[in-house]
């Protein structure tokens, strides 16, 4: 039996928002210690990687492990039922065939009840082995997602090099050519303007600007990102949930 | 044009 309850829908309507133009059948795996999910995208170049940790619910109950097989476009269909305020349950049996979702408007005394019918997901499951990478930054969300949206609409390749004192955001497409240099820079009053950057080697790496474009939709759940880099390796971006996060890994290009 | 690569190479299926 599963029993997980969010105080205020909107956190697991954030969640979903993050990753739902990506990926679109995923198996959430509930057990003891919260829920995970993995998927891959249909061109095996991305891979989102989901923790819901228990501290992120008001309330969490989870007696055996349990595979929900979820079409993304279908619960979001019955998030937009809830307000962003009301608590939501997740409900499902041991075996189940359906998950019930329980929007209660505590004010106003309102309940809505929607069960949402689960599907036989047969996706691979991947290892993600705790790589050591040559550099980390971490920056506020909003602005990697202006880098993303300014320099994506001049190419469809995007190349990140990072050195000692400075992350280059570079595209050179056929209508012309953009570069974006920041530094690491401490905001005493508000922390969360800062940007960090820890370099054990340099790195350059390309990556397909239309997956940066999904990628910095993750910036609805925290306002920082960590980058994690490392030559030919997929790059790691993260956004910090209360408890979990939401993890991209995106294959680099290569230059022929 | 850089080539996209595989992400699946990278991680081993279990």
């Amino acid at each position: 039996m599963l029993e997980a309850k969010f105080e205020e829908a909107s956190l697991f309507k954030r969640i979903i928002d993050g990753f739902k133009d990506c990926v679109q059948l995923v198996n959430f795996q509930c057990k003891q210690d919260g829920i995970i999910a993995q998927a891959v995208d249909d061109s095996r170049v991305l891979l989102v990687s989901l923790e819901i940790g228990v501290e992120a619910f008001q309330e969490y109950r989870c007696d055996h492990p349990i595979t929900l097989g979820i079409d993304l476009a279908s619960l979001s269909k019955i998030l937009r039922c809830g307000n962003n305020n009301d608590t939501l349950t997740l409900i499902a049996e041991d075996t189940p065939d359906s998950v019930m979702l329980l929007f209660e408007d505590t004010k106003k005394d309102r309940i809505a009840e929607f069960n949402l019918k689960l599907m036989d997901i047969d996706a691979d499951f991947l290892k993600i082995e705790e790589l050591v990478y040559e550099s980390t930054l971490n920056l506020p969300a909003t602005e990697f997602v202006r880098v993303v949206r300014e320099l994506g609409q001049l190419s469809d390749s995007l190349n990140i090099t990072v050195t000692k004192e400075t992350i280059k955001f570079a595209c050179d497409g056929d209508i012309g050519s953009g570069t974006i240099i920041l530094r690491p820079f401490i905001n005493m009053e508000n922390p969360s303007e800062s940007i960090k950057l820890e370099m054990d080697q340099p790195v350059e790496l390309t990556f397909g600007a239309k997956y940066l474009a999904d990628i910095v939709k993750g910036s609805a759940l925290s306002d920082k990102v960590a980058i994690r880099l490392s030559s030919e390796a997929p790059a790691l971006f993260q956004f910090d949930l209360k408890a979990g996060f939401l993890q991209f890994f995106l294959a680099p290009k290569f230059n022929d | 044009t850089p080539i996209q690569n595989d992400l699946v190479e990278f991680f081993t299926i279990i």
